[in-house]
């Protein structure tokens, strides 16, 4: 474990942390792709699959349960308890075209040609693009408000530090997996605009209004 | 046994 890895976990803790604080202290979803989160679900439920079978530490393994947890919570969240407030008109991203291409890539291009491993590669490439309908949607509805910005920050920010995480376990580790840095860097290279608004408008206090 | 990079990361 390394400082950027540990901030990086406790990014993506607080993200998730965020998004359901948003949701139940305004009992509303409003603004959030319920796309996106089905995505997370399905990311760490194909990624923990070794749960229960490789056990690395207490702290891993405890994260893991919060991670998929909180995964099914928010889907919850958005499409029974809070649906009326689910604004399904504007979270039309067509998922499809995203699942169909990352798992046939991680049947291709993997470490090692086993259900698990296959399985792995196909939540790496997945998560890399998952959030692509949530900023979709905040394109179209041509803002997003404030606390949700801050949850992408986090979101963000987090596989961006895990990009420094694998600088630093390369240099000092000789840990090198080629196939999470290069799905980390597209993931971190699509926050890019997000994160020039918001350090440029979020970070003023003003509101952030993505090309509509 | 898995040759590839260990799993030990989130």
């Amino acid at each position: 474990m390394n400082i950027f890895r540990l901030v990086g976990d406790m990014s993506h803790l607080l993200a998730i942390i965020i998004l359901l604080m948003k949701m139940w202290k305004s009992r509303s979803v409003a603004g959030i792709s319920g796309k996106s989160q089905i995505l997370f679900a399905i990311v760490f439920t194909t990624r923990y699959l070794d749960l229960f079978t490789s056990f690395v530490s207490i702290y891993n393994t405890s994260m893991k349960v919060f991670f998929i947890g909180t995964s099914y919570v928010t889907v919850y969240f958005i499409y029974q308890h809070f649906k009326p407030t689910y604004d399904s008109n504007h979270d039309t991203f067509r998922v499809e075209f995203l699942i169909v291409p990352v798992g046939g890539l991680a049947f291709l291009v993997n470490h090692e040609f086993s259900l698990l491993e296959i399985l792995w590669t196909f939540s790496i490439y997945l998560e890399s693009v998952a959030i692509l309908p949530q900023l979709f949607m905040v394109s179209k509805t041509g803002e997003a408000e404030s606390i949700t910005s801050h949850y992408l920050f986090a979101l963000g920010s987090y596989r961006a530090l895990y990009l420094l995480n694998w600088i630093y376990r390369y240099y000092f580790e000789g840990f090198f997996d080629l196939i999470a840095v290069v799905a980390g860097c597209v993931q971190t290279i699509l926050y890019c605009d997000f994160f020039y608004l918001y350090i440029t408008k979020v970070l003023k206090g003003k509101k952030i209004s993505l090309p509509a | 046994e898995f040759s590839g990079p260990k799993k030990d990361e989130l």
